[in-house]
């Protein structure tokens, strides 16, 4: 059975404590804050109040058997210190959260694993879909691609996926198509599915490509 | 030219204030705090100090005008005067950032049109990439799908993607491939291409085809 340690349990650390423990996961929380400790007791495995700066503490609970330690933290002293001592005991996997830039590339070369900037990545993703309006999600992975909504232009309606050829005519792949005014999405729809009029197409593509599409549903 | 007014400069504000800038959009940015005020105003069309608390505040901008307008702070009683005072200037759309689920529903019965809570969201997705170790991204809007990296099972080497026909037999489609080491990546491969053997293999699909999936790469 998988064990997580989260140091730290302010919204960051308490929300990824919980998500894990909803799925099985066994998890540790420790926070100097005994009211945020007591909160969150019922939905994790473990709480602990504690100072986790304090290497003693971090040798005591075990990290080096954790499969991962996340250090969910603004304050840089104490989450430096954190990582530090977390390396020094052999934490085999951690997770840190950063303010900014400078604070994420001392985390690293601190020896945290991977490093996270909430407010960062989601003022990203909000720019993005404040720019693009039908945009619905992008991919981190793919920074140039986004996934966009449009309603089925009058000329792809009556047309199957296959003969429509989007992926090699207009670089796109529909990943998605709901019917208007229904929830029923179907996900990763067959090559012989043809398309209707009340449909909607969640479309994959590059910026420029997904741009012209657009014009055309319009 | 698209214009947005972003009150609040914390990490979120002000990230998504010059990522916006960046994109050639014109941007005007408020804070009580002089400080920040004075850091961002090179990145930004404009930037003003003031209480944006005070009506007369937000009456003198001409929240009206801006396509969109940002309040971007976690103090819940200032976010909460600004978005009723927006929406009473008749502000086209507001973007709200939220501390938690309460503070999100607060927001938008007083009429954000989009409220966005940063540490939640990071958490959500830490959480699932912790869970599955090959997930690189996953996208809010399919929920039950993930994207996993994978190296190319033994099986699928030497054959086309169109004789694989992974999307009936295995509910995957395949966004991308990378030739190990390589930086290069094929987006949106054609059906034609061959797998190889030093090849990696983005998939999209929903978590239990995946993890099939993965189980054979093995
Ligand atoms: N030395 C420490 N030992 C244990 N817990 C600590 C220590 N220092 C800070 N914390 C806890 O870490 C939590 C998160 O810290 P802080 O509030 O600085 O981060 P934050 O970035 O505002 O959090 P979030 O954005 O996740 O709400 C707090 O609950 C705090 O009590
Ligand atoms: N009444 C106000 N008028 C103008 N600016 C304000 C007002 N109240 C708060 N702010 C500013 O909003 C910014 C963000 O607020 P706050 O620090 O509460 O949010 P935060 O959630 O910690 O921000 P972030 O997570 O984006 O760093 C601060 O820079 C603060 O000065």
């Amino acid at each position: 059975k998988r064990k997580v340690i989260v140091i730290g349990l302010g919204k960051f650390g308490s929300n990824l404590a919980k998500t894990l423990a909803a799925e099985g996961v066994e998890v540790l929380g420790i926070d100097k804050n005994e009211k945020l400790v007591e909160d969150i007791s019922p939905d994790i495995s473990e709480a602990l109040v504690a100072d986790a700066t304090r290497k003693e503490v971090l040798k005591s609970i075990g990290v080096e058997e954790a499969d991962q330690v996340v250090v969910a933290m603004s304050n840089l002293s104490a989450s430096v210190l954190i990582v530090l001592y977390l390396r020094e005991l052999k934490a085999r996997f951690i997770l840190a959260k950063a303010n900014d830039e400078d604070h994420a590339r001392i985390l690293r070369l601190l020896g945290a694993d991977r490093v996270v900037i909430p407010e960062q990545d989601a003022a990203l993703r909000e720019a993005r879909t404040l720019i693009t309006p039908n945009m619905v999600d992008f991919l981190p992975l793919l920074p140039d691609f986004l996934i966009a909504k449009l309603d089925a232009p009058d000329e792809f309606i009556g047309h199957s996926l296959k003969e429509l050829d989007l992926r090699r005519r207009y670089h796109v792949y529909i990943l998605a198509i709901r019917k208007k005014h229904s929830t029923k999405l179907i996900v990763l729809p067959p090559a012989e599915h043809i398309i209707e009029k009340d449909e909607e197409l969640f479309v994959l593509g590059k910026k420029e490509y997904l741009s012209k599409l657009l014009a055309q549903s319009e």
